[in-house]
């Protein structure tokens, strides 16, 4: 009844897309959403 | 249908393993105690982001079973449309049949192409959760798998040691003792946070706020006008994309940040709340002047063993 799920501390997609080069024109464009965390689920 | 913004899984890091299907097939997610909902990619789904990832195919489960509805996930860049489903998922070593799963069959955009994670595993109360969803936690609660109505999770700075506990409280990855905090509203898991304060003068939510702890998002998020507060009071400087950059050189002369939750303190310093990236370093408050909540993320997180007790309806914090 006890389950222990290591999680391992990977790469965030900020630093992918930063090596990508695609970052800056994320933040461009989606500056206003970056942080919003809100679900609507269900509605 | 049901609708989630992903938008900021941007800065997600925190990944774990789990299986679906019989023989199982094997998918890297963010376990999210900000939303409700189980998704992977799909072999029906074509897009890059999919193409980039592991994808579920039912035709390969021979436990799967469709549920003949359909799902629809927000991103900020577009949208998520899939399937829902039931099968068996395989979390470490409990085996939770006939589980709701969420496959997408279209994932536009590129920008989930670069994700180390493949999809979302919500922790978060079924009141988040599409219609014909039954949230992971839920289905194991209900059908007994777990020791205990409740899970914990501890986050390393470093690449390897945390972890996600179902089922129990793990004494040593903390040190003197949880302190409980009733949940307002159960829907994620949120709760009223005092004030904020700096040097003993309130910076922020003044008069009280409320927060919800949340492993699906890496930052601590609050109101535009009280995280302007903050940046003030540690020195932190705007730069034209809204981060808040830090002179590294000032780390160790910068301010505690205080959070006062149910009448105790919970101090960040600035090893806590700040991050160092190629000799950069950035704030990891973040403001969102279009919500008034605030969002104790993993920058919270890290610092507070997080203990999310669904038997009481009650999250419990003690230092890491």
């Amino acid at each position: 009844g006890i389950s222990r799920i290591p999680l391992h501390k990977g790469k965030s997609l900020r630093k992918a897309l930063k090596e990508h080069g695609l970052l800056e024109d994320f933040l461009k464009n989606h500056r206003h959403a970056v942080s919003r965390k809100h679900s609507s689920s269900g509605v | 249908v049901a609708s989630e913004s992903l938008t900021n899984y941007l800065d997600c890091q925190y990944f774990g393993k789990i299986y679906i299907g019989t023989p199982p097939q094997e998918f890297t997610v963010v376990f999210d105690t900000g939303s409700s909902d189980l998704w992977v990619p799909s072999v029906y789904c074509n897009s890059d982001a999919c193409q980039n990832h592991h994808r579920f195919d039912p035709s390969k489960s021979s436990t799967f079973q469709n549920m003949d509805k359909s799902l629809s996930i927000q991103y900020g860049t577009g949208s998520m449309q899939g399937l829902l489903g039931y099968d068996t998922v395989t979390v470490s070593n409990i085996v939770d049949p006939h589980q709701t799963v969420g496959l997408s069959t279209q994932e536009p955009g590129d920008v989930f192409t670069y994700s180390e994670f493949d999809g979302i595993l919500g922790l978060a109360y079924p009141s988040l959760a599409s219609e014909y969803s039954v949230p992971v936690f839920d289905n194991m609660m209900d059908r007994h798998l777990v020791a205990q109505d409740l899970f914990s999770v501890y986050m390393s700075r470093n690449e390897q040691g945390s972890m996600l506990t179902l089922g129990a409280i793990e004494p040593s990855y903390f040190t003197g003792s949880l302190h409980w905090i009733p949940v307002t509203v159960q829907e994620y898991w949120q709760f009223t946070v005092d004030s904020v304060t700096v040097d003993g003068v309130v910076v922020a939510c003044d008069g009280g706020c409320q927060a919800i702890l949340d492993t699906g998002t890496s930052m601590l998020v609050g109101p535009g006008s009280d995280i302007f507060n903050i940046q003030q009071a540690i020195g932190a400087t705007e730069d034209q994309y809204g981060e808040f950059d830090i002179d590294c050189g000032r780390l160790s002369s910068m301010p505690t940040v205080v959070f006062e939750i149910n009448g105790k303190k919970y101090p960040l310093p600035p090893s806590a709340y700040t991050s160092q990236d190629d000799g950069f370093c950035t704030s990891g408050f973040q403001g969102d002047y279009g919500s008034q909540q605030w969002i104790l993320g993993d920058v919270f997180i890290r610092e507070y063993y997080s203990v999310f007790d669904r038997a009481s309806n009650r999250v419990g914090l003690a230092k890491a």
